[in-house]
């Protein structure tokens, strides 16, 4: 197969600690964003509506509008659908641009589907979350059809506005 | 020069000179902010924030949509400061709050509020995210990916904010050894608007700004350097007075933040607590998403498209004359690397635009008259 993501790094941000390799039947949510056409014209738009100087300026798209742009082409929705039926995905979502779909399925169908993949789960205080910490890869013919897997190795960012009493320590340290 | 212990929505709006009238008047028009994780805030909060500190202008007490899940637990100090501040500046203008908890285990948070953009037709005007992650701890597809999502958002006519970080130019060391800045992602992409921060040069007082020295600015090693701001981009590198050795950074990279606002020093409501000294991007984002949900306001009222994608024209104001919509912050350095070279300094602020504060932090009515030209 061919790693879609072989730059990402799989990091596991402090606090997170590793509780094993979870069971094959535990449900796993995975997104697909799916290859969309046309964004070079995409882009081209956003200039001339965003641009004060262009006579498009302000002449915005509904969503409905966005998705005739972007949606994916006919070749790759059944490439990618027939490839999840063939694996027995079934309980699959889209988005009204079709660019994205969500599907859930037990972990042992994700790694046949993405060879390479391995579930784990990471506990940090309440919290539990389960990624692959080895890249997965999709077979030669889907990679031109699917820009990455979402759920597979990226953690949530913590959020932290800092206090003074922090600050000021960054400050002498400075 | 007024004395205060701290900022709050009338030090803000005294600051960026916004009067009472100030205030959203259409009910067709809304702003929102984005949370991740088990970040929630409560409207009781919201509500003895603005008893506090709302006396002076017309507001609203009440988020009128969540979207997503709102747990019960302790309200997070983040998602307080965010609604709190975009309601202050944004006064009276219908709010939204996405709570994109990453509830599924196997969620991403990030990806999952992406997704809910892509699927729901009626969505505010304005978005304000504080989140953000370091560009060499993503993989090129998903960051190409998540770019061309704010293509999508931005030929929508959505204005999407993101908060420039805290932690100044960053650092990262390279395979060599060597030491290099370390941008931060989505606040790198070409299509969304970065706020930066800034902090009044007396602290008590309602000075003059300069910059608050956590507020991330750089350029992109992933994203080529726009057309809307090359020229901008292009003086500063030729004009600085002192630039850090360019091993550090990317300059033909998209250079960010656009412009910013106070970040530091704010009063917020948390667990009906009021807490002094909060501070970071996190607090300017909000503030600039409400300034440009109430200029959307007034765009509407007048039979004018909302402001969409902002930078195109926000990088123009100059050219056309319109400098004074903002304060130009020109004092100060941000945080960089500890080490010989730099020795922990990043880059300065300086006239027009800077990579520490963007254009500067708005002169609101200046900045509405400019943006209310057709």
């Amino acid at each position: 197969g061919l790693a879609l993501e072989r730059d990402q790094p799989f990091r596991v941000p402090p606090g997170w600690t590793h509780a094993g390799r979870v069971d094959p039947g535990q449900p796993v949510q995975l997104t697909f964003a799916l290859r969309q056409r046309d964004t070079a014209r995409l882009a081209r738009l956003v200039e001339a509506v965003s641009d004060p100087r262009s006579s498009q300026y302000g002449q915005y798209l509904s969503l409905e509008q966005v998705r005739d742009l972007v949606q994916p082409s006919p070749a790759t929705l059944m490439t990618v659908l027939k490839w999840l039926q063939d694996h027995g995905v079934e309980d699959c979502r889209t988005v009204t641009t079709l660019d994205f779909l969500e599907c859930h399925l037990p972990a042992s169908m994700a790694e046949l589907l993405l060879p390479g993949a391995e579930f784990h789960r990471y506990v940090h205080g309440q919290r539990s979350l389960v990624r692959s910490p080895l890249p997965y890869t999709v077979p030669p013919e889907l990679a031109e059809h699917l820009d990455f897997v979402g759920g597979m190795h990226r953690f949530p960012v913590e959020r932290t506005v800092s206090r003074a009493e922090a600050r000021k320590d960054v400050g002498s340290a400075g | 020069a007024s004395f205060h212990l701290g900022v709050t929505p009338a030090i803000l709006r005294q600051r960026y000179n916004m009067t009472g009238g100030d205030v959203g008047l259409l009910p067709n028009n809304s702003q929102a902010c984005a949370q991740f994780l088990e970040q929630y805030f409560h409207q009781a909060d919201l509500a003895e924030f603005m008893q506090l500190f709302g006396s002076s202008f017309a507001h609203r007490t009440q988020v009128d949509r969540v979207v997503g899940h709102q747990g019960h637990g302790k309200a997070g100090l983040e998602a307080s400061l965010d609604v709190e501040y975009i309601m202050s500046t944004g006064a009276n203008v219908s709010t939204w709050v996405f709570s994109n908890a990453g509830r599924h285990e196997s969620q991403e948070p990030f990806l999952a509020w992406l997704l809910l953009l892509s699927n729901m037709s009626a969505v505010p005007w304005v978005h304000s995210v504080s989140y953000g992650d370091d560009e060499d701890s993503l993989s090129l597809a998903y960051m190409e990916r998540v770019n061309a999502e704010f293509m999508k958002a931005a030929a929508r006519g959505l204005t999407v904010l993101f908060a420039s970080g805290d932690d100044g130019a960053g650092c990262r060391r390279v395979h060599s050894g060597n030491h290099t800045f370390r941008p931060s992602f989505p606040a790198s992409s070409p299509y969304v608007t970065t706020v930066g921060g800034t902090s009044f040069k007396n602290p008590f007082l309602v000075t003059e700004e300069v910059t608050d020295y956590i507020s991330g600015g750089g350029f992109s090693n992933i994203f080529p350097m726009p057309g809307y701001q090359a020229a901008a981009v292009g003086r500063f590198l030729h004009s600085a007075s002192k630039l850090p050795p360019s091993s550090y950074y990317n300059s033909s990279g998209r250079a960010y933040p656009d412009l910013a606002a106070l970040s530091d020093n704010y009063w917020v409501v948390t667990n009906r607590i009021p807490l002094p000294w909060v501070s970071g991007t996190s607090a300017s984002t909000p503030v600039v998403a409400g300034m440009v949900a109430l200029i959307n306001d007034r765009r509407l009222q007048r039979g004018l498209a909302p402001l969409g994608f902002l930078n195109p024209a926000l990088y123009q104001l100059q050219e056309r004359g319109l400098g004074a919509a903002f304060y130009d912050v020109t004092q100060g350095c941000h945080l960089s690397c500890l080490d010989g070279t730099v020795q922990g300094q990043g880059f300065c602020a300086g006239p027009a635009w800077d990579p520490v504060t963007g254009w500067g932090t708005p002169n609101f009515p200046s900045l509405l008259r400019a943006l209310l030209l057709p």
